[in-house]
């Protein structure tokens, strides 16, 4: 454990709570994409399913536990109880095209032919994308509420840390994994524009 | 070393 991948774990878990205390708070899920929240809790099922296989920490479990309750909870949240205030309208990207190409790639590129690797692959894959509906939501309706913002950087950021966990990884264990790299790259870059944003807006006001 | 990383990392 490094510093960037603590970061990194600490920022991810600082999104999943922002999130469900918007919900709850204002007892609303205005703005905010179902259709990622669903892609999430797919990513960390197919991830997560390793807590059966394999014992690392108790911290690692206990993460596993909170990240997989968490996205559970927010989808209940979102389309149980605060039903009414989903903003389906606007929620409108098709996960499909999201879904079907990663299931194909990480049929096609993985370390190994086994069913838990071409699942860690695919929530590799998955997650690197999973963000565009709720990126797309945004842009479609203009304007994110600070919170959503906040949630969204915290997000974003998780990415960008564990990019530079595998930096050190790299040099101080010689340890690296290309298809974490490029998939995690790929995820950092699709929140740069939010971010410009983000930051400009952040320091010059609204 | 795969296997670590693999259920290592969240």
């Amino acid at each position: 454990m490094n510093v960037f991948r603590l970061l990194g774990d600490i920022s991810h878990l600082l999104a999943i709570i922002i999130l469900l205390l918007k919900i709850w708070k204002t007892r609303s899920c205005a703005g905010i994409s179902g259709r990622s929240q669903v892609l999430f809790a797919v990513v960390y099922t197919a991830r997560y399913l390793d807590l059966f296989t394999s014992y690392i920490s108790a911290y690692n479990s206990i993460m596993k536990l909170v990240f997989l309750a968490a996205s559970y909870g927010t989808i209940y949240l979102m389309f149980i109880k605060f039903k009414a205030s989903y903003d389906h309208n606007h929620d409108t990207f098709r996960i499909e095209f999201l879904i079907l190409p990663c299931v194909l790639l990480s049929l096609l590129i993985n370390h190994e032919f086994s069913p838990l690797e071409i699942l860690w692959t695919f929530s590799i894959y998955l997650e690197s994308v999973a963000i565009l509906p709720q990126l797309f939501m945004v842009s479609k309706t203009g304007e994110a509420e600070s919170i959503t913002s906040h949630y969204l950087f915290a997000l974003g950021s998780y990415r960008a840390l564990y990019i530079l966990n595998w930096i050190y990884r790299y040099y101080a264990e010689s340890h690296y994994d290309v298809i974490a790299i490029v998939a995690g790259i790929v995820q950092t870059v699709l929140y740069c524009d939010f971010f410009y944003l983000y930051i400009t807006k952040g320091i010059y006001g609204q | 070393i795969l296997e670590s990383f693999r259920h290592d990392e969240l």
